[in-house]
């Protein structure tokens, strides 16, 4: 990117690059009114809402002109199958939003509220970045906001990396539960797999048998 | 403790306690799941070797054991609240699947929901006694989540006033129910139902297919293991082939749907009440994707807060590698995915008890809808925790391969999910029809 940037070519799998830096240029301010605030989660949940609507009435559109080229309601239902999915997936992630959100106003804790409000706020804005395409289609986004969201996001995960560890620790697994080496609690990973590993079956004799069935007779012969 | 993540919880912001209880629901829900799990860990009983150090027999025969002291320790203790149930069950087998899970999840419940109060005397004690040991057998190996199309047959013979149930081809062979294939020794058979020329479509009947003084399989009975899989080492997911085995008529689960001793059929009042059930079990499903996304999570989190790995600025010592914009971003969308799923498990699970009230009232207006919404948000969530936690591990580097870091566990024991109690895309096309219809 560094040297698209600077309009030197770079050639094979990044090529695309290369066009990035005229589409920016070419690119005229988006005067299209925009729906959602990024920094509002109300506002985010509308426009979760809205691009679930729009997925709905789409899938319902292609149905309707599926069933008036197609005899069975069967066919036509199954040619508009992966409308109707993302339809649902759209409508789903709706309710996880709105879900997310109704949660935080039951916390009462002011530090607890701080951080779980910065988690709504990512899940809600990656949930965007991931679908981009659709909040864009149904006009609820603008092109600039898309570069915000992705550069709010960063500084999301800045402002969530001090408390990460504390946020798993609040789901509170004991060592026991967790039974992983990797995610003990102390922190003495690489202790215990050390002792993990030593406790491998492979390990109860020193010389595993297969040495003298196999690996002996056969340097013997070589 | 190491002391990189000492730190870390030094510099945290907030208090883990009060989101604890917030996760669990409150300060008291917390402290009787502690004291749950300390029973359990400090239990004797329970300890074995590490499970990935066994052969898959050995692992089973590990799960068969801690069932049966799990079953007399709960009644030792008294716990019988369903949640505390799930809680003790849940730490006995450290999330894993065991071989009683169906007996105890769908055999007794059945038994509860849909036999007669004469089916239930002569059934449930022994079923709650594990005289009876039953599971639950409606897959069969051609046919999943379409459950109009099992083939099974339970055809009415009114001249011995008995139920023939047969399997008529080998796709109709029972397949993948858990504790099937050795444990136990009845099984709930979803069949089509036949009598005087008709069909009248899927109905409960309760089978033996062991004898109970010997385990001996009964004739026409041919059961057994699937095999090894993916995962779920622990369980004997069994198949189950019936060769015209005959049951009296009253082994025909008849609190809804009856025949008459000359054959003739009783339509059930309504056909929602299985709904229920279902709902029930998906509104559960979501909660264990945020459980296993969490536990991903934690695993990887606090992984990363201990390694070291590569050089942020020349010359300086390797940071830990959560300080990577890349490694955050892996990560901490996961952790909001985590959280937003145990709240919305917690929203299912109050819902699913509101409308089973409602429906006790006879109210059934929000089934359809509660119904909808549980088919998708079981498909949503258990894939994108399935996929996080393939994230989780990958983010963990070469150690997230071994089985030491639980990763590989938890992805085998969770990844079903997307398929069993209705395969996702279904789901997912279960709601869309709820969605293009409103």
């Amino acid at each position: 990117y560094t040297q698209a940037s600077k309009g030197q070519k770079v050639s094979g799998m990044v090529s695309y690059l290369n066009e990035l830096q005229q589409r920016i240029q070419a690119q005229p301010v988006s005067s299209r009114p925009t729906v959602v605030d990024i920094n509002d989660l109300t506002s985010l949940v509308e426009a979760y809402k809205l691009r679930a609507a729009r997925l709905v009435e789409l899938a319902a559109k292609n149905l309707q002109a599926e069933l008036q080229r197609r005899l069975s309601k069967e066919d036509a239902w199954n040619q508009t199958s992966i409308d109707l999915v993302r339809a649902s997936h759209a409508h789903c992630h709706y309710v996880v939003v709105k879900m997310f959100v109704a949660k935080l106003g039951e916390v009462a804790d002011v530090g607890v509220h701080s951080v779980l409000s910065t988690l709504a706020l990512l899940y809600a804005l990656d949930g965007i970045a991931q679908h981009t395409g659709d909040f864009l289609l149904a006009g609820l986004l603008s092109m600039p906001q898309v570069s915000q969201i992705s550069q709010r996001t960063k500084e999301l995960l800045a402002q969530l990396r001090t408390n990460a560890v504390a946020l798993v620790d609040a789901f509170d697994y004991r060592d026991e539960m967790l039974n992983s080496s990797l995610g003990r609690y102390d922190g003495n990973v690489y202790e215990h797999m050390f002792e993990w590993a030593k406790k491998s079956p492979l390990n109860r004799t020193e010389v595993h048998e297969s040495y003298y069935k196999y690996l002996k007779p056969l340097q013997s012969k070589l | 403790m190491n002391p990189d993540i000492r730190k870390e919880r030094e510099n945290a912001t907030f208090n883990t306690d009060a989101l604890t209880h917030i996760l669990d629901g409150n300060p008291e829900k917390t402290r009787r799941r502690r004291e749950i799990e300390t029973l359990v860990i400090k239990d004797p009983d329970f300890q074995h070797e590490d499970l990935n150090f066994m052969s898959r027999s050995e692992r089973y025969d590990a799960a068969v054991k801690k069932s049966a002291q799990m079953i007399l320790k709960m009644r030792e203790y008294g716990i019988a609240d369903p949640e505390e149930i799930y809680s003790y069950k849940n730490c006995v087998q450290r999330g894993r699947t065991e071989p009683l899970d169906l007996h105890l999840g769908m055999f007794l419940p059945t038994l509860l929901n849909q036999a007669t109060p004469e089916q239930q005397d002569a059934f449930f004690t022994p079923a709650w006694n594990l005289k009876i040991i039953g599971t639950y057998a409606q897959t069969e190996m051609g046919h999943g989540t379409h459950i109009r199309g099992l083939e099974t047959t339970a055809t009415y013979d009114p001249s011995t006033q008995e139920f023939v149930l047969n399997s008529p081809t080998v796709t109709s062979i029972k397949w993948w129910p858990g504790g099937l294939g050795k444990t136990s020794n009845h099984a709930v058979v979803l069949a089509q139902l036949h009598t005087q020329g008709n069909c009248h479509g899927l109905h409960a009947f309760l089978v033996p297919i062991r004898d109970m003084s010997n385990h001996q399989p009964l004739p026409g009975v041919v059961v057994g293991d699937i095999g090894p899989k993916f995962g779920f080492d622990e369980v004997d997911n069994g198949f189950l082939k019936l060769e015209n085995v005959r049951i009296p008529r009253d082994y025909m689960l008849m609190k809804y749907a009856k025949v008459e001793p000359d054959g003739t059929y009783r339509k059930p009042p309504s056909d929602k009440l299985t709904y229920g059930t279902m709902v029930f079990i998906r509104s559960m499903i979501v909660g264990e994707s945020a459980r296993a996304l969490s536990k991903a999570c934690t695993i990887a989190i606090r992984y990363s807060a201990v390694r070291h790995q590569s050089e942020l600025r020349a010359g300086e010592p390797e940071p830990q590698i959560l300080d990577y914009q890349t490694q955050q971003h892996k990560l901490f969308p996961l952790l909001a995915t985590a959280y937003a799923f145990h709240f919305l498990g917690q929203f299912m699970s109050q819902t699913y008890h509101r409308i089973t009230g409602d429906i006790n009232q006879g109210d059934f207006s929000e089934l359809p809808e509660l119904h909808a919404l549980s088919a998708g948000l079981k498909a949503f969530t258990t894939w994108a925790a399935n996929g996080g936690i393939e994230v989780c591990r990958m983010a963990c580097g070469g150690h997230g391969y071994s089985r030491c870091s639980s990763l590989p566990d938890i992805y085998v024991t969770f990844t079903p999910t997307c398929t069993y109690e209705g395969e996702n895309t279904v789901m997912m096309l279960q709601t869309a029809r709820y969605l293009v219809k409103s």
